[in-house]
């Protein structure tokens, strides 16, 4: 499926990727 | 990161536009010649951060410059500036090994692929300033094709930033 990614959906690799920009602090790499 | 390697300009610059158009800014900002003065990339600065971005700096930029990409030119190297400083000292952190947007190939040529360039610069203020938040619930209800040019944008660029 073109659409999964390590066994996740792509709506999850996204959720999971802004989720973690959110809680991301400032000058922290990702 | 493989992945960033095939980032696609153009794509990203189209995906980039629908993003800019999220802001409401007053100005047209549909297609690249809509932005290639710098008065709609100004107004989007302003927005995510008015104290740095402020009347005294956007007053800068001249309005209304038409064709004459002289005065885009001079305007886009402002606003590059202003995006370069805003990462320095406001955010703390410097943009490293990434290729700057050459602001000559906007101006002049309306060219999207440094467009892109450039509004991969200013995704880079909004996500990583005061009110990310915002910014970030804003893409997260975009389509996802939209979202996933974001995703890998926001990538290459924390890949090259450096506290």
């Amino acid at each position: 499926d073109p659409n999964m990614k390590g066994g996740q959906t792509s709506e999850g690799v996204l959720a999971n990727f802004f989720n973690s920009l959110l809680t991301k602090k400032a000058g922290s790499p990702g | 990161m493989a992945a960033l390697e095939t980032v696609d300009r153009v794509e990203l610059c189209e995906s980039l536009l629908t993003w800019i158009q999220t802001f409401g800014v007053e100005e047209p900002c549909k297609t690249v010649e809509d932005l290639t003065s710098g008065a709609v990339m100004a107004q989007v600065l302003q927005k995510i951060d008015v104290v740095y971005f402020n009347d005294s700096w956007i007053s800068r930029i001249k309005p209304d410059v038409g064709d004459n990409w002289r005065l885009k030119i001079s305007n886009l190297k402002k606003i590059l500036k202003g995006i370069l400083d805003y990462n320095h000292e406001v955010l703390g952190q410097q943009i490293n090994d990434f290729t700057l947007p050459d602001v000559t190939l906007i101006g002049e040529h309306s060219d999207a692929a440094e467009l892109g360039r450039m509004l991969q610069l200013i995704l880079g203020c909004a996500v990583n300033c005061e009110q990310k938040q915002e910014y970030i619930q804003t893409i997260m209800m975009m389509e996802e094709s939209v979202q996933h040019v974001v995703m890998t944008a926001i990538q290459e660029l924390m890949s090259k930033e450096s506290p």
